[in-house]
C-alpha cells in the first residue's frame, strides 16, 4: 500500500511542510504544494535562510533563488539571484507555466517578475542591513568568498584586483553550518 | 534553504527550493538550490529528491538527481541520499550537506555530512500530523 500523499521538507521547517499537506490532503496537486509550502517559509523567513532579510550578499543585497520541478513532465522553473521580488518559488512557477524557458536570473528575472504581476520592493530589512554593516565595518569584510587577490581578502576588504601566484595553498574558510546554508 | 518533495494523490511528484544563500556571497553568486538536479529533482516514475548545505560544492555533483538515479536502480531512498552524500564527501570530506529522497511509493530517507544530526519534517497521512525526525551524519 503506498504511503501517498506524502510531503518531506529539509530542515526543521514544520510550517512550510503543514501548509504543503493542506494543499495534498484536500486534493491539491504536488507541484502547489511545493509552490504554496515552499511560499510560507519565504514569509517567515525560516532561520534566516529563506527569503527577504537574509543572507545580504557583500553588498548587502539580499537576492533570492529558487526552483520547482513536476516530475509527470520533467518542466521546470527556476530563477536565481532574483532581485526585488520577495515570492522566488511563485515566480519559479511562473516561469515554469508562462515561458518555453526553465531559468531566469538576476535583473531580467526580476523584469519577468513585474510583468507577471509581482510586486516589485527591496529585501533588505534592518536586521539584514544591520547584519551587513557589522561585516563590512567591524568584522573587516570576514569571512569572504575571494582568493588569489589582493588586497589579502583574510584580513582586508575590497575593492581586490588578482594576483597571479599561486604557490601558496589557500585553504578555504568553513563558512556553511546549520544557520547559513543553501 | 528549504527543500521540498511531495507526491499527491494521483501519484504525481514535484520537488522544489527556495533560499537567500549564503551570507555574504559576491554578487550575482547562486549556489545549488535553484540547479535542477543539484538542489532538487523529480521524476514520476521514480521519486524525488532535495539537497542542502554547501552549494558552492554541492552544485558540482547534483546529489538530487544522482538520489534519483540511485532510486531507479533499486535503491531505498536512504541508501540512495547515502549515495549522493558520499559522492561529493569523496572529493570535499569538509563539506556540509543534506539530502532528503522520496520514493514514488511514499518510502523516504535521507542522508547528512559536516554536522552531528541533520533534521528533516514529514507529513503522511499515517500520523496525521507533521513530525521532525533526525539522521545522525
Amino acid at each position: 500500500e503506498p504511503n501517498t500523499p506524502i510531503v518531506i521538507t529539509t530542515w526543521n521547517f514544520k510550517n512550510s511542510t503543514i501548509k504543503a499537506w493542506e494543499v495534498l490532503k484536500t486534493g491539491g496537486t504536488a507541484l502547489d504544494a511545493v509552490e504554496q509550502g515552499a511560499s510560507v517559509c519565504e514569509a517567515q523567513q525560516c532561520a534566516g535562510t529563506v527569503g527577504f532579510g537574509g543572507s545580504p550578499d557583500e553588498d548587502g543585497e539580499t537576492t533570492l533563488d529558487a526552483l520547482i520541478m513536476d516530475g509527470k513532465t520533467m518542466n521546470v522553473g527556476a530563477v536565481g539571484a532574483l532581485r526585488r521580488v520577495k515570492s522566488a518559488i511563485s515566480v519559479a512557477r511562473h516561469v515554469l507555466e508562462h515561458s518555453y524557458h526553465s531559468f531566469l536570473v538576476g535583473e531580467l528575472a526580476t523584469q519577468f517578475a513585474e510583468q507577471m504581476g509581482f510586486p516589485v520592493e527591496s529585501l533588505t530589512t534592518p536586521k539584514s542591513k544591520q547584519m551587513w554593516k557589522k561585516w563590512r565595518n567591524e568584522d573587516n569584510c570576514q569571512p569572504n568568498f575571494w582568493m588569489y587577490v589582493k588586497p589579502d581578502p583574510r584580513q582586508n576588504c575590497g575593492p581586490y584586483t588578482k594576483i597571479t601566484s599561486r604557490h601558496q595553498h589557500w585553504a578555504r574558510p568553513q563558512k556553511v553550518d546549520e544557520h547559513n546554508h543553501d | 534553504t528549504i527543500g521540498m518533495v511531495a507526491v499527491d494523490r494521483q501519484g504525481d511528484i514535484a520537488a522544489g527550493t527556495s533560499t537567500n544563500g549564503a551570507r555574504f556571497k559576491m554578487p550575482g553568486r547562486i549556489g545549488d538550490s535553484p540547479i535542477p538536479g543539484a538542489g532538487a529533482y523529480a521524476d514520476n516514475t521514480v521519486g524525488g529528491a532535495a539537497a542542502t548545505g554547501d552549494g558552492d560544492v554541492m552544485l558540482r555533483f547534483l546529489p538530487s538527481f544522482l538520489a534519483v538515479e540511485e532510486m531507479r536502480r533499486g535503491a531505498a531512498p536512504t541508501a540512495a541520499a547515502e549515495t549522493a552524500v558520499a559522492r561529493i564527501a569523496a572529493h570535499y570530506p569538509a563539506f556540509m550537506g543534506a539530502v532528503v529522497a522520496l520514493a514514488k511509493d511514499g518510502t523516504y530517507g535521507a542522508a547528512c555530512h559536516g554536522i552531528h544530526q541533520f533534521p528533516f519534517v514529514v507529513f503522511d497521512q499515517k500520523a496525521e500530523e507533521c513530525r521532525t525526525e533526525h539522521v545522525l551524519c
